[in-house]
């Protein structure tokens, strides 16, 4: 499903560069739910970027379903992104201007989706995430855990194949977050996602099959489920 | 140090209301380390930001060392907020054009403090969170979790004896939101500096001597150290 190979970034210019990515190499098969866990500043949040083709990396290859996705063309690109990919951005990445609802519908906007079945689809996800309440607010009118579950919302409302989660239950209470830990699993389960989710918390890590541990722009341990 | 009385709150204009805050009566001694924890939606950070002059409530009254809130002039309650309260925000509120330097000794900007202490206490703070290698970034440049430490140095540099802390270690690894928990402590043992945070966190709770539970607007029970 998804391979890098010494994978690097570097930010910043000639005098100030920073490397955030030193030499990832790592392979995710179809249907894992992998998390990944480190140190604030690590890079988890820069690798999930490279990964789900949202930003470049300065050097190594990245191949998604085989396809080697720096020699894609950017319409390709796009297409495989609305159709295969949900994100969940670590800062919730709403659009002011749009309501709750309509953030949520986004990724379905260009999809051949009937206006009945993306409502039908609405419904039972807000109600799943306990915020059927406020989809006719705006992003500044709710709270910071409303947000986060709006993001997951727009993130899982298309099924995609490929879920990359960075921190998804960050400022959620233990309810709130259970529903969303649960969601995601079902949809590994049930249907075949691949998911990597970024945690800094021991109960979302349970949820994974895999956790990747990073320092310093490294992956230099892992663990497995069933291995203690 | 902190009495509220009947504080309620109401969002929206004529057709479309909200009630976050419906009738909220308590009271904060000078030295405490109150908690504050509910499921998200709740009125948590409504409950902050009205207890610090953040925003205003609709209605009841807030006295902070005897002095009625609703009755100070703007003046007053500018010179109030600067020199005594210290405020962590759930969404960090870093100024995008100022560095992550700026950003911190923005609180001392125009208070007697001379430059040379204000350079010891920028550095003595980012050693104790783990960000002198940032300073001289801007916000976007830097992860989610050195932005909270940021805005956590920022709240705490001027000692304010008031410190409002709206889930200070949500994007935190364990190992910086412990130096960022035992930071607060310190201030509360030592300076004495009275601090509500709000968390969903049980190991920040564990740092509280008391914690309130909010739900739909009011809190509904509390608990207390040493009480199990
Ligand atoms: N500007 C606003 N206009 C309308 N409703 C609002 C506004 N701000 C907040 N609310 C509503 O008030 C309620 C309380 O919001 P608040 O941000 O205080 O929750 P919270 O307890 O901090 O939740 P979280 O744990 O998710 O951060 C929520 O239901 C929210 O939708
Ligand atoms: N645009 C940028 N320019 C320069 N440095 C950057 C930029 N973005 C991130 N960095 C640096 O790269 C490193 C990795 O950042 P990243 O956001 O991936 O961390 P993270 O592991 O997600 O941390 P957190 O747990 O705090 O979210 C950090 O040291 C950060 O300061
Ligand atoms: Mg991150
Ligand atoms: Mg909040």
């Amino acid at each position: 499903m998804l391979e890098a190979g010494n994978v690097k970034k570097v930010y910043g210019q000639k005098g100030h560069i920073y490397t955030a990515l030193k030499d990832i190499n790592l392979e995710i098969k179809e249907g894992e739910f992998v998390g990944i866990m480190g140190p604030s500043g690590s890079g988890k949040t820069t690798l999930l970027n490279i990964l789900s083709t949202i930003d470049q990396a300065t050097s190594g290859s990245i191949r998604i379903d085989g396809n080697d996705i720096g020699k894609m063309k950017e319409e390709q690109l796009t297409s495989f992104r609305r159709e295969k990919l949900g994100f969940i951005f670590q800062d919730y990445n709403l659009l002011d201007t749009l309501t709750i609802e309509e953030n949520i519908v986004l990724p379905l906007a260009l999809s051949k989706v009937k206006a009945k079945e993306i409502d039908r689809r609405v419904k039972e996800i807000a109600g799943k995430f306990g915020i059927e309440d406020i989809l006719s607010k705006f992003p500044y009118q709710v709270s910071g855990g409303q947000k986060q579950r709006a993001a997951a919302s727009r993130a899982i409302i298309a099924n995609p194949s490929l879920i990359f989660a960075d921190e998804p239950t960050g400022a959620l209470d233990s309810k709130s977050a259970t529903a969303l830990l649960q969601s995601l699993s079902q949809l590994n389960v049930k249907d075949h996602a691949t998911i990597m989710m970024v945690t800094h918390d021991a109960f979302a890590a349970s949820f994974c099959s895999r956790v990747l541990f990073i320092k310093d722009g490294v992956i230099f341990t892992e663990l497995v489920k069933g291995e203690t």
